[in-house]
């Protein structure tokens, strides 16, 4: 393994996730004294950590923390609200320990949650979130230290983790055993084929990279390169789909009906609302184009390529239809943000490597569907055909930011409200001046008449 | 044998036949069918 210090025994980590892309992969934790054992869902798209307080439709057990004698409440309430769903809970602190992970306890925040909605969903098998996101996205407020800030922080280990998940081509919803690998601390050799190609971190909060480019069959889809990135574009294994904007979606769904040979397709098909289904001995994938993303390279004049092979995109589901194979479209719109979910990290080891603001991608060793790899990594490319920035800055994204909008538009608002006031004041005293009669004004008025 | 000459006599790719239209079904649970979004 690739920890110089030699403090992790990363192969221990090797195979320590279960799931699938529909219901998430997640992570075996023991939490509190004596530990009570949780499954938790890896999310690199939030900062909270977060477990069932209290028992749920949907989950089988929770985390009580009146059994634990190591658990200090801190008394807060926190809610986290996500593109779906959304939880409330009570703040407290407690010891964690990880079977297959980095050895020992760990003392992190840990939301108990006792009230959701749309958040636990039926027959998922995980009872928590493991947000590894940044500090800046932590629920109340960036004080509240992130899980994986506070294991570097005591553990000392290098600020940098890495992902494989492992459902390519497994129909959904999968069987879930040893479906990935979470690495905490560096990176496993052995989880990979191939070079890793790196994009910068281009904010600290979400894991928020830049797209330069998409290719269907090959065929550039030449939109605005701003347009990949509005709001912004973010790697995260909490999303099930390739999410993107509305503008790049369709001009997607345009590119991939031209490039595909199969007649008649449904449309209900490509807004996720029916699946696809053939007889056992068609095979869809062949028939299908290669989708292509390009990213900045972390030399800033180059890009590099991820390409999806069909098998990625147009994911098996099981059914009870008994002669037809049935599919669905891995690729969804969005409304405020390009996702790359786990569509395209299904085909991927992930590093995110936070000591050096990047985010690598090598072809994953798991990326295989009946013998085939269905992902490839190429580059490097020129970025003389795109803008030398393709992300248009928000300036209201900052809290400070507000606070100095919302300052200068009550200064704004007292100079109107003075200044009306000076307008009508002069106002008054010509009518005063006008009521005055005398003979001159008189005359004046008459004459006016 | 056949097949081996059968390969020299079609050298070239050839582009594989249009595929029959897919049979539409509604997934089993609508509401899970896209998965997570957090």
């Amino acid at each position: 393994a690739s920890d110089p210090g030699g403090q992790i025994n990363f192969f221990s980590m090797v195979d320590n996730l279960e799931g699938d892309s529909g219901r998430g992969y997640y992570l075996e934790l023991l939490i509190g004294t004596p530990p009570q054992k949780m499954n938790i869902l890896v999310d690199t798209g939030s900062s909270n950590f977060a477990v069932a307080g209290a028992l749920n439709p949907d989950i089988t057990t929770f985390f009580d923390s009146k059994l634990s004698t190591s658990y200090e409440p801190l008394n807060t309430q926190v809610t986290v609200r996500y593109t779906q769903g959304s939880w409330t809970g009570l703040l407290g602190k407690d010891v964690i320990s990880m079977p297959k992970g980095v050895n020992g306890t760990f003392l992190i925040n840990i939301a108990s949650i006792f009230q959701s909605e749309n958040f636990f969903l039926p027959n998922i098998n995980w009872q928590g979130i493991l947000g590894l996101a940044y500090s800046t996205l932590a629920k109340p407020s960036s004080s509240v230290e992130p899980f994986f800030d506070s294991l570097v922080q005591q553990e000392n280990i290098p600020n940098i983790f890495s992902m494989q998940m492992c459902g390519a081509g497994q129909p959904s919803p999968g069987i879930g055993i040893n479906a990935g690998s979470l690495v905490l601390g560096g990176i496993e050799p052995s989880l990979y084929q191939g070079d890793i190609w790196y994009t910068p971190i281009t904010e600290e909060w979400y894991y928020q990279v830049e797209v330069l480019k998409f290719e269907v069959g090959g065929q550039n889809l030449n939109l605005d390169c701003t347009v990949y990135n509005s709001d912004k574009a973010i790697v995260d294994s909490g999303t099930t789909l390739l999410r993107l904007p509305d503008k790049v979606f369709n001009a997607m769904v345009d590119a991939i009906v031209q490039t595909s040979l199969i007649q008649n397709f449904n449309a209900e098909f490509w807004a996720g609302l029916q699946l696809a289904c053939w007889d056992k001995t068609q095979d869809p994938w062949n028939y299908f184009p290669d989708i292509s993303i390009y990213l900045r390279d972390t030399n800033s004049s180059r890009s590099f390529r991820l390409t999806l092979k069909p098998q990625l995109y147009i994911q098996s589901v099981l059914t009870f239809q008994e002669s037809l194979n049935c599919f669905r479209f891995g690729i969804s719109q969005s409304a405020s943000a390009l996702v790359i979910g786990a569509t395209v990290m299904e085909g991927f080891y992930v590093i995110f490597d936070r000591a050096e603001k990047r985010v690598g991608f090598a072809v994953s060793s798991c990326a295989e569907v009946s013998g085939i790899t269905v992902s490839e990594i190429a580059g490097p490319f020129g970025t003389s055909d795109v803008s030398s920035n393709c992300i248009a800055r928000n300036p209201l994204r900052e809290p400070i930011m507000w606070i100095i909008s919302y300052s200068l538009m009550s200064l704004c608002g007292m100079i109107l409200l003075v200044l009306v006031i000076l307008l009508l004041l002069p106002n008054r005293h010509r009518r005063d001046d006008m009521e005055t009669v005398n003979d001159e004004s008189s005359l004046v008025q008459h004459r006016w008449k | 044998a056949a097949c081996a000459s059968a390969n020299f006599i079609f050298p070239l790719k050839v582009s594989p036949a249009e595929m029959k239209g897919a049979v539409p079904v509604a997934p089993v649970t609508p509401k899970g069918a896209p998965g997570l979004l957090l």
